[in-house]
């Protein structure tokens, strides 16, 4: 899936 | 979330405190640049869109909140607030932020990972992010007398995007396709805004006298 988890940090 | 994200999280947490308790305690603003707190309260903004509908976490909403009264309450203080507004050096704080606004906003619409306009406005803050500084330590090279409060909340600033390059650095070797270059470049970027700064406060902090930046 595209990682888009980067967003998780502030 | 890892200990080098956590320990960043922390000192930036602990930063913007120690700014909010110079001014709210001491009613004085002196030494700090008002156009650094209104870039860093456009970068939580620009940054933070999805709040309400992008649910991370307790900690990650609640962190977010946190950035964004305490940016957007320090312009406030140090705009608006009789006395504090006083201590507001402003024809020393001349440097022209929206000079930097401009081009970051043009360079994420350029390098961006995806152009959406959220992503466009979170890569804007990014950029925004790594620049934010330079009217604080313009500032800071005019005024010669830097409490250390004020130098005290350059430095953690300044610690907490190593900290984050720490982190992005073990996210890289234990998490697969964990790349993000423009997140890494642009708080490299930031980082290094801050080495000769590091070096004139590790100095002083050795020689344990005041910290003063050559002119």
């Amino acid at each position: 899936e595209v990682n888009d988890d980067v967003k998780d940090e502030l | 979330m890892n200990i080098f994200r956590l320990a960043g999280d922390m000192t930036h947490l602990f930063s913007v405190l120690v700014l909010l308790l110079k001014i709210h305690t001491i009613k004085s603003c002196a030494g700090v640049s008002l156009k650094t707190q209104e870039l860093y309260a456009l970068v939580f903004a620009a940054r933070y869109l999805d709040i309400f509908t992008n649910y991370i976490s307790l900690y990650n909403t609640v962190m977010k909140l946190i950035f964004l009264g305490s940016s957007f309450s320090i312009v406030w203080y140090m705009r608006y607030h009789k006395i504090v507004r006083r201590s507001y050096d402003k024809d020393q704080d001349t440097f022209r932020h929206y000079f930097l606004i401009l081009p970051c906003l043009l360079l994420a619409l350029l390098i961006n990972e995806k152009f959406t306009f959220k992503e466009v406005m979170w890569t804007f803050s990014l950029y925004l992010e790594a620049v934010a500084i330079l009217p604080q330590l313009v500032l800071l090279q005019r005024t010669r007398n830097i409490d250390n409060l004020t130098g005290q909340y350059v430095f953690l600033l300044g610690a907490y995007r190593a900290l984050y390059i720490l982190n992005w650095v073990y996210r890289y070797f234990t998490e697969p396709h964990f790349v993000h270059w423009i997140t890494w470049v642009s708080g490299l970027v930031q980082t290094l805004l801050y080495a000769d700064f590091f070096y004139y406060y590790f100095q002083s902090w050795k020689n344990n006298q005041k910290l003063h930046l050559p002119a």
